[in-house]
């Protein structure tokens, strides 16, 4: 059996070592619980969102 | 009729025999091989010496007469390989009348053995008698004797006292005829590979078949052959070309150089061989032969030959060790915990099968003549056997065959709390059994199951790493009605559980559960076998649940659970409109359809 779970585009940034192995087309044993990635919105906190940027 | 008489093209009398009978045409055949033999050693044979012992054996299981009435099975055990018949209507004399085809070959197997069982719904099938026939020494007598019977009545023993009667069984043996051998496996690799059906071979159809065998040659060298093939230069292959092409060009330079169904390397350069060979597989997998077959033990006759298709087949033979030793094929996992690389085992036969199934157009092709509906029903039936209370007994047989990767310690309940072997299947595990990553943070995400994992930024990615299926696309693992561009362009996750592991999928993400979509489908493996191939489109064609969850930090997130062969039944915990907290308990896979 398989899951299969699909994130919105850029919603997600995957941890590192999962996309290597996976670029490498090698399956990584994991087991529930262990971290998968952190969303992108938090990435991103601090970086200002420019398209609510006004001139003044 | 095209292939054995030019085999031997010196022996002018022998085209004369066309017409004589299957049986002195075998003799022939085999008077040919003692000449042959006996003119390069100048050794004389009085009886049959193995080089002698090749061709198919028709083996017919007619009847028995036991000495008590029950319903009664019959088990042919040949080489590597068990048949059963069906199982009788309750009676002392059970008929059957069931015929198998056995490959006889001069370093192969000699000593068929029949099982009688008695059965029975409540328990398991006992053994009630035995016999063995030594068919070399079967078919050497027949041969010296002009009117050998067909059929002959043979005791059945007590296996667990051998000088004891305890019934008769009646067979017949007959050898095919070789020409007809020919003739039929021409005819039928045609009809597979004529995929618009009009009897004949185009260019393209004739490129797939010598791909299908193993051949490796350039499409200019395919195209080559095949104008040399079409002898009458009407642009197509038909039957007798084939046939010509076959008996040929095997003898100048080997054609076929692995069987497409089973993925068994072709080495002996013999073309009869390669033919009987392939003739029996696709008897196999069309489900033409009368007795079912496939299995290494006749203890494994319950089950179907498609097992051979799937990783579960470990499951169903976790007693016989058929993961071991150099048969054994590799797939490279690397462990996140440890950091290391670890083999998982599989058998040999099974990757070869699985591969031989689900990466080739031929092999899927199989697929449609009934064997997906074979997986479905082969699923539900184990799913109902799983849930008996008889089932639970498998539980320590399990736990002793997966020991070095199944951690009791960490399972809630003791092994006396499951009453069936499904239960303890879906076990649940102790609270703090598996850690969530900063579980005050709903910004990280983490892993729904014990499983091995590949991720992918891109679906693009996804196909050049992973995905090979042709038909993949997001849109289609979702359906139309859940699938939004963001989705299309999306992240993927999947999670690959294998029969030993822990069960229960749970929560990646913390949000709220909007809908479940459930889509029906096939059962395919999912073993990167059959997802890494470009023919079999495992995710968009198997049944699956979608659903969609939606979270305050990463938008929608689609989690499709996906069934797969003998693990069909999908179970959620939650329904729409709760609310999920990463790492929650979320669903369970059990055995069923």
């Amino acid at each position: 059996s398989t899951v299969i779970c699909v994130f919105e585009k850029d919603a997600i940034e995957i941890d590192e070592d999962l996309l290597a192995n996976s670029a490498r087309s090698l399956e990584t044993l994991v087991y529930v619980g262990m971290k998968l990635g952190v969303s992108k919105k938090q990435a991103n906190v601090g970086l200002p969102n420019l398209q609510n940027c006004v001139l003044q | 009729g095209q292939g054995s008489s030019r085999e031997d093209s010196s022996s002018a009398s022998e085209s004369s025999s066309a017409s004589s009978s299957r049986r002195s045409r075998m003799k022939q055949r085999l008077h040919r091989r003692r000449h042959r033999s006996r003119s390069n050693s100048s050794s004389h044979h009085k009886h049959l010496a193995a080089e002698d012992f090749v061709g198919i054996a028709l083996l017919s299981l007619l009847r028995a007469e036991m000495k008590f009435k029950d319903k009664w099975l019959a088990c042919l055990s040949f080489g590597e390989q068990t048949f059963r018949t069906h199982t009788s209507d309750q009676t002392d004399k059970p008929v059957w009348n069931a015929e198998k085809k056995l490959l006889l070959d001069k370093n192969g197997p000699r000593v068929a053995r029949i099982s009688v069982f008695e059965t029975n719904k409540m328990h398991k099938n006992t053994l009630i008698g035995y016999c063995e026939i030594d068919l070399l020494e079967f078919l050497t007598r027949e041969l010296e004797s002009d009117s050998s019977p067909e059929c002959e009545t043979l005791n059945l023993l007590d296996p667990s006292s051998p000088d004891k009667v305890v019934g008769e069984i009646s067979v017949s043996i007959s050898v095919e005829d070789p020409i007809e051998t020919e003739k039929s496996f021409a005819r039928r690799i045609l009809s597979i590979v004529d995929y618009n059906e009009d009897g004949h071979l185009s260019l393209s159809e004739f490129s797939d078949l010598i791909t299908a065998f193993g051949n490796q040659v350039a499409a200019n060298k395919k195209e080559e052959m095949f104008k040399a093939a079409d002898k009458n230069g009407d642009g197509v292959v038909s039957m007798d070309e084939l046939a010509d092409l076959l008996a040929i060009q095997q003898e100048k330079e080997p054609l076929i150089n692995c069987c497409p169904v089973c993925g068994e390397t072709l080495e002996v350069p013999d073309k009869l061989n390669h033919m009987i060979h392939l003739s029996l597989c696709f008897d196999e997998g069309t489900g033409k032969q009368v007795m079912t077959g496939g299995f290494l033990t006749d203890k494994q006759a319950n089950y179907g030959w498609m097992f051979k298709l799937s990783e579960w087949a470990h499951f169903s033979s976790y007693d016989v060790g058929l993961n071991s030793g150099s048969s054994g094929s590799h797939i490279l996992v690397f462990d996140r915990r440890t950091k290391r690389l670890v083999e998982e085992l599989i058998d040999g036969k099974i990757a070869l099968s699985m591969r031989a199934i689900y990466q080739s157009k031929l092999g899927l092709g199989l697929m449609d003549t009934g064997a997906k509906e074979l997986l479905q029903s082969i699923s539900e039936k184990q799913g109902r056997k799983m849930n008996s209370v008889e089932s639970a007994k498998d539980i320590p047989t399990f736990i002793e065959f997966f020991k070095d990767q199944l951690n009791l310690a960490e399972v809630k309940h003791p092994l006396e709390h499951f009453k069936t072997f499904n239960q303890f299947f879906v076990r649940e595990l102790k609270p703090g059994a598996r850690p969530v990553a900063c579980p005050e943070r709903d910004d990280v995400a983490v892993c729904g199951a014990d499983c091995r994992l590949t991720a992918f930024r891109s679906v693009d990615d996804s196909l050049r790493f992973w995905i090979k299926g042709r038909k993949f696309s997001v849109q289609g693992l979702l359906g139309k009605d859940i699938c939004s561009s963001t989705f299309i362009d999306g992240t993927l996750v999947i999670f690959r559980l294998a029969p030993q592991d822990y069960h229960r999928f749970h929560s990646p993400v913390s949000g709220t559960v909007e809908q479940f979509v459930k889509v029906p489908g096939c059962l395919y493996t999912v073993n990167p076998i059959a997802v890494n191939s470009k023919y079999c489109n495992v995710f968009t064609e198997n049944k699956r649940v979608v659903s969609i969850i939606s979270t305050a930090e990463f938008g929608k997130v689609a989690f499709v659970a996906i069934g797969a062969t003998m693990v069909g039944s999908i179970t959620f915990l939650k329904k729409e409109g709760d609310h999920v907290k990463k790492g929650d308990e979320f669903g369970y896979f059990s055995f069923g359809g």
